[in-house]
């Protein structure tokens, strides 16, 4: 009504201070017409949202798996300064809350993120800014692990998105349906994917894991010298490599654990972009994976070689390792980052490497 | 963020003498919601 109230109405007489009052009319009719088309405006691009999300949803239902579709909005984003938003959203959320507020801020995160705030190991009023609370540990017992001896556990929290065996020299790991990128990419070329010659050398490593509390000799012969191309063809049948993609939701529990007893022999930071990973942007994304900050780990396990890529995001820049405290992800940079080599660490020029138990927690990822 | 595994396990293996085979399998499917700890994939001896 006020704003109703305002439009000049067509029978008022012209009087001396007309044009104050008409100008007056007029500039404040004009504020609350932009603040309503803005209101408008975001309210449609969230309706068509909504629309999209659930015709999606729809087809999954109907089992219809949704192809890979590049939008113009991806290509828009590319051009955003992406690592800039993210750093100054993590300074954001690194500001500290008043002591009486961090319940209610937790909370509202909580209920926007559908996160669960039982399981959090401290009183929410404990944790000191947003940040803190998103890189939170669970409360002892939360996560019991699967103590079957021949099972791999799931690394985080999560939803499953691809899974498979990759086979084939050009091994390629599939984004969405349409989509594939090659496992070299996501990994690095220098990525230690076995081949043949080293099969045996592996055989003998994976049987020294069983006794390494009797033998202390060093268990790893690897050479890093050239770059590998994994051919399961020449490799021994008896073994295959296997993928597994896992989504991290905003609400979700953030922490990564070791998905088994594995020996970490090297660190392969890619710095790249900060491109978000939502389920939306996997269908609109060319190479969502191998273009995003990413921090690999690749090592041995009983069963050969394993190595576990954690992909940062806009929102979610920052991937600390627990076994390598003073990397530092999510650096200010000026160049396009994405031609730039990795920088790599070699752990087990160190002694065996990092060796982890299954279960343990190896890093985290954080806001910004 | 998205966190991606790659991973080698048996996909048949002649045990000695009992000449079973382990193949390793997948106990996830796409679109399930999976938690720290519980298990992606298993390989029994079959």
């Amino acid at each position: 009504t006020s704003f109703a109230k305002k439009l000049p109405t067509p029978q008022s007489t012209p009087s001396i201070n007309a044009g104050n009052g008409s100008s007056q009319g007029d500039s404040s009719y004009l504020l609350p017409g932009a603040t309503v088309a803005t209101i408008l405006m975001l309210g449609a691009l969230h309706a068509r949202r909504m629309y999209d999300d659930k015709k999606t949803e729809e087809m999954r239902e109907k089992g219809i798996e949704v192809e890979f579709q590049p939008d113009v909005k991806a290509s828009f984003l590319r051009l955003l300064p992406l690592r800039s938003i993210s750093r100054c959203w993590g300074q954001l959320t690194s500001l500290e809350i008043p002591v009486w507020l961090r319940p209610h801020v937790y909370r509202a995160w909580a209920r926007a993120f559908h996160s669960n705030l039982e399981e959090a190991a401290l009183p929410l009023d404990k944790y000191t800014s947003l940040k803190e609370f998103f890189v939170r540990a669970l409360k002892e017992g939360s996560r019991p692990i699967d103590a079957d001896p021949q099972c791999l556990i799931s690394p985080v929290d999560g939803t499953i998105l691809r899974f498979g065996e990759l086979k084939g020299a050009g091994a390629m790991i599939e984004q969405v349906k349409g989509f594939s990128y090659p496992v070299f990419s996501l990994l690095g070329a220098r990525s230690l994917l076995p081949t043949t010659a080293d099969s045996d050398v592996q055989e003998e490593h994976s049987e020294s894991i069983e006794s390494t509390e009797k033998s202390k000799k060093s268990w790893w012969r690897v050479s890093l010298a050239s770059p590998k191309v994994w051919d399961p063809t020449l490799s021994c049948p008896k073994r295959g490599l296997f993928y597994c993609v896992i989504y991290l939701k905003p609400g979700d529990y953030h922490r990564i654990h070791s998905p088994a007893d594995w020996n970490i022999l090297v660190r392969r930071h890619f710095s790249g972009n900060l491109y978000p990973v939502n389920e939306r942007a996997t269908r609109t994304f060319r190479n969502l994976y191998i273009e995003n900050e990413r921090v690999v780990l690749e090592g041995v396990w009983q069963e050969g070689f394993m190595a576990l890529a954690a992909v940062g995001a806009t929102n979610i820049g920052s991937i600390k390792l627990f076994i390598e405290p003073e990397l530092q992800t999510n650096k200010p940079t000026k160049k396009s980052l994405h031609s730039e080599p990795p920088e790599e660490r070699v752990y087990h020029s160190e002694g065996v490497g990092r060796v982890l138990k299954k279960g343990d927690e190896l890093g985290a990822f954080n806001m910004g | 963020s998205t966190v991606v595994l790659v991973f080698e396990a048996p996909i048949s293996k002649l045990l000695h003498k009992g000449g079973s085979s382990e193949e390793f399998n997948f106990s996830v499917k796409c679109g399930d919601k999976i938690r720290v700890g519980e298990a992606l994939g298993r390989w029994h001896s079959s």
